[in-house]
């Protein structure tokens, strides 16, 4: 499985149309303080499915919408796609590129898509599992939060272990 | 389970030994096992001598020296257990200009194995990869995409 | 009692609102009593707005942004009450490198009257200060103090 | 008040006797990871009197006392020595220089100077109160520490404006 293209609109920082493409190998994302690197790693954290809005750095899944700024106002809704290539069938579909689509409306309402077929949250949850990507395993590791590995507590160290093993 | 769990355990105890010894370049580190009787309940303790210091409880290392403690047991799970793509947010922050040297060369090699986003302000860590990409913010809150070169003003 | 801690609490958010918008050129920031009413139970909201960007929960700030509204604020804090001298240490590692210009801009103008020992890996930073002083540890687990100058590689 | 020598001899990393000076305005220390710079923003908490292993990185108090490398015997006592220009008397002793002095041996023992003259720690603390410096106010900020000040606690929050007010 490897990384192809990230498209986010209306997704925090990201009020116009975006679009990364990844290649095999180190991708580096630089800019300044507060210009939206990290902003990135959470598109990619949600759009698998992460449901706690602490972890994308909010106090409600709504903050994740663009809010606006002095000059724009802001946008009804926030859509990130993430591109994969499965030619090696980790993902268990028939598919050698499989796209991933999460839309959040201010609503509340939600939508969610594998290769434009609209599905549940589970869907790309369960999708993922058994991949090493997502809320199990170590494939995402946000800003500041690398020493929590070295956890004081030896209990939290044991469940981290138990994901790995 | 419990066989499991200590077969598992030892694996991901021997990648820490050897990538802490090659970030380090030497010195030795190791997880234990603090209820070796009672596995499943046990907590783990990490132990981390840097090259030519003494063995001494991880909260005396200084903040590059943890940080890079906890990039060598990250680097051992995912030698145990593989993930396809990594996202890593500024893991480097701590890193003096040598230990991100370090952390860069291993990266390369990993990187044969497993695509890596890297999120840093480092100049090394930006000579380690294979593609840059910047974010900017000419127009303010609003995030885009630019092209950028090792030689723009982008690194500390 | 009440009257004493408005007052106070008054001049440091003045002193806050001033130091953040220089440090950040521009933008706004106060801190808001949670409960006006009960003044000495109350909690503190620190509200922070870079410039440009719209008024949010600081927890949705950058990196950078938060470390910067901290040293905003412990700035406010010690305009209100002075120490003779400040020792901090790595307090600019998430600052890009404009933000540690403006970091050390502020510091040298506050140096007047406070004398600071920072640790740093920074050259913005050390291009602020006014002595260097290097530690190394060329026997292994034994530090020492040698000379420094800043064309030696000793910055990120 | 100014800083003008900070001496330490056994303090951590410090096996041998090592004298800084300071100068007015703003002095950097710089140097490698684990090389010895926040031990010496260590020995500057502790000769003021600092009382928690924790704050100073260890788990009990004798874990600042110079340990030992692979080439080297642990050493059985840690100094440290701070000297002050008073000329202001922000310090309320008579004397236009201060030095404070703080031995701790791995039996246990402590002793504490000012001016060479032997005092308790209170003393040492006293001597500080009231002149911003030491466990009250901000005039030392640790490593990794700097984010607390925004601590998501708003009740913390008040405790450290009440500090400061
Ligand atoms: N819903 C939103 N709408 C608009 N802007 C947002 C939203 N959520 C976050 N932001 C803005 O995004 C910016 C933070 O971006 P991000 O955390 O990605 O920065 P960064 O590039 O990682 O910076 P640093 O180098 O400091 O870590 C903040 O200024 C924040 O105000
Ligand atoms: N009692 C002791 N005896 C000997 N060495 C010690 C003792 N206490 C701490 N050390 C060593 O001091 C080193 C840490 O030093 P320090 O924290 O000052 O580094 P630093 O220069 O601040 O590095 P960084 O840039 O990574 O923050 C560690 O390697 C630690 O093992
Ligand atoms: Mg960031
Ligand atoms: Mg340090």
């Amino acid at each position: 499985m490897l990384l192809k293209k990230l498209e986010m609109y209306g997704f925090k920082s990201f009020a116009d149309r975006i679009e990364i493409e990844f290649d095999k190998g180190i991708t580096a994302i630089v800019g300044p303080n507060g210009s939206g690197k990290s902003n990135v790693a959470d598109a990619i954290r949600w759009v698998l499915g992460e449901q706690s809005a602490k972890s994308l750095r909010g106090n409600k899944m709504e903050d994740i919408i663009f809010s606006g700024t002095q000059q724009r106002k802001p946008l009804g809704f926030a859509e990130v796609s993430l591109t994969l290539d499965n030619s090696d069938h980790a993902l268990p579909v028939d598919f050698t590129e499989v796209t991933i689509t999460r839309r959040l409306f201010r609503s509340g309402e939600s939508e969610y898509y594998i290769n434009r077929s609209s599905c549940r949250l589970k869907d790309i949850v369960e999708l993922f599992m058994d991949t090493g990507v997502g809320k199990e395993g170590y494939s995402i590791i946000g800003q500041g939060r690398i020493e929590e590995i070295l956890s004081t507590q030896p209990e939290n160290r044991r469940l981290v272990f138990e994901e790995a093993a | 389970m419990e066989k499991k769990f200590k077969e598992e355990f030892g694996i991901i105890n021997k990648h820490f030994s050897r990538v802490f010894a090659q970030l380090f370049g030497g010195g030795r580190a190791e997880l234990v096992l603090e209820d070796p009787d009672n596995v499943l309940t046990s907590g783990i303790e990490i132990v981390a001598q840097p090259p030519g210091k003494k063995l001494q409880s991880i909260s005396l290392l200084s903040g590059g020296e943890k940080a890079l403690t906890a990039i060598s047991i990250l680097f051992a799970i995912l030698e145990h257990k593989p993930a396809p793509f990594c996202v890593l947010d500024e893991i480097d922050a701590a890193l003096d200009e040598s230990n991100v040297q370090s952390f860069g060369k291993y990266l390369r090699k990993f990187s044969e194995k497993t695509q890596f986003v890297l999120i840093t302000h480092r100049r090394g860590t930006m000579e380690s990869s294979d593609v840059l990409y910047g974010v900017a913010m000419e127009e303010k809150g609003v995030s885009r995409m630019v092209s950028v070169r090792l030689e723009d003003d982008i690194a500390s």
